[in-house]
């Protein structure tokens, strides 16, 4: 669950891979 | 530095590396610097403490590997806006080193950690709110005043000094732009975007103060809106919703829902500037910064960072 918030987080330029 | 980022942007990665050379300090950082801790990672890199053998002074070391970056003018326009601005606000940049394939960017060292594990784990006062949103501003105004918009508020890119100091970080998403430019690129991070990002239209400075109003929830609620929700799911419900429901709106003052209501307009005419809100009654309130410090040590001792 941590990475997953974690992840959450991150900043994300252009199209992120789950788009 | 809008000229110097559009050139960026046409560089090659070999040109890149050599203005990099150009711009770095000489200096080997493994020699130069002792590494002590690891205070987190990102999606540009990895943060640490380090001891400076030049002064003995501590240090926050960004540690970024440039080949997993694939926008490496991105890096360029970073170091161009750390090294272009000096403001009270703003994580002052002292150097950096270019080792191999990795950047390492020497920034001074905010000891009280980021404003996430206040909000994650402490209840602040409204005075105390308005005063790390007075703050903010003042960094986010400055910027403003340059060209420059930050893109990526939150509540992870704010940093605090054991006495209260209250700092913005992390440029490398940064945007220059003249005059009423727009931008249309989706940068920052979904749950603080902006509508006018999520839906690819054209933006400007605003999306800032939409990022600040959604850290101003953080500041309240201890998450942003929709955290609970995909990255994906929660773009389309900011698209889609628009302006967030706030949970317990009705205890919150009429100062601070009024400025909650002008961070948080899906029009973009009808939002605030930064300076418009710097002259907002609700930061009036704003009690003294060293009435965080409580607030820090609590949050450091929860989570066993102290």
């Amino acid at each position: 669950a941590h990475s997953t918030l974690r992840r959450k987080r991150y900043t994300v330029v252009g199209n992120p891979y789950w788009m | 530095l809008r000229k110097k980022e559009m050139m960026n942007a046409m560089m090659s990665d070999e040109e890149i590396y050599e203005e990099l050379r150009r711009i770095c300090n000489p200096d080997d950082p493994h020699v130069r610097f002792e590494r002590v801790k690891q205070l987190g990672a990102g999606a540009s890199g990895v943060v640490f403490i380090a001891i400076d053998s030049k002064d003995g002074s501590r240090v926050a070391i960004k540690d970024i590997d440039l080949t997993k970056q694939s926008k490496k003018d991105l890096i360029l326009n970073e170091i161009n806006v750390l090294k272009g601005f000096n403001h009270k606000n703003l994580v002052n940049f002292l150097d950096a080193f270019l080792s191999y394939d990795h950047l390492w960017v020497a920034m001074e060292l905010l000891d009280g950690g980021s404003l996430t594990d206040v909000v994650t784990e402490v209840v602040m006062k409204e005075g105390q709110i308005a005063a790390v949103c007075r703050e903010t501003l003042l960094a986010i105004a400055f910027l403003h005043s340059k060209g420059t918009i930050h893109r990526d508020i939150k509540s992870d890119n704010v940093l605090l000094g054991m006495d209260g100091t209250v700092k913005v970080t992390d440029f490398g998403f940064c945007a220059n732009i003249v005059g009423d430019e727009k931008r249309q690129t989706m940068v920052g991070t979904p749950y603080w975007m902006a509508p006018e990002v999520v839906t690819r239209k054209q933006y400007g400075k605003k999306v800032d103060v939409w990022s600040l109003g959604i850290m101003a929830i953080e500041m309240i609620e201890g998450e942003p809106p929709y955290m609970k929700e995909t990255p994906l799911r929660a773009l389309y419900l900011i698209a889609a919703v628009g302006r967030p429901k706030i949970p317990r709106w009705e205890n919150l003052s009429p100062d601070f829902q009024d400025f909650l209501d002008k961070c948080l307009q899906v029009d973009v005419d009808m939002r605030a500037t930064a300076d418009e809100l710097l002259a907002h009654p609700f930061l009036k309130c704003a009690m003294e910064l060293r009435t965080l410090t409580p607030l820090i040590k609590a949050a450091q001792k929860i989570l066993h960072k102290s």
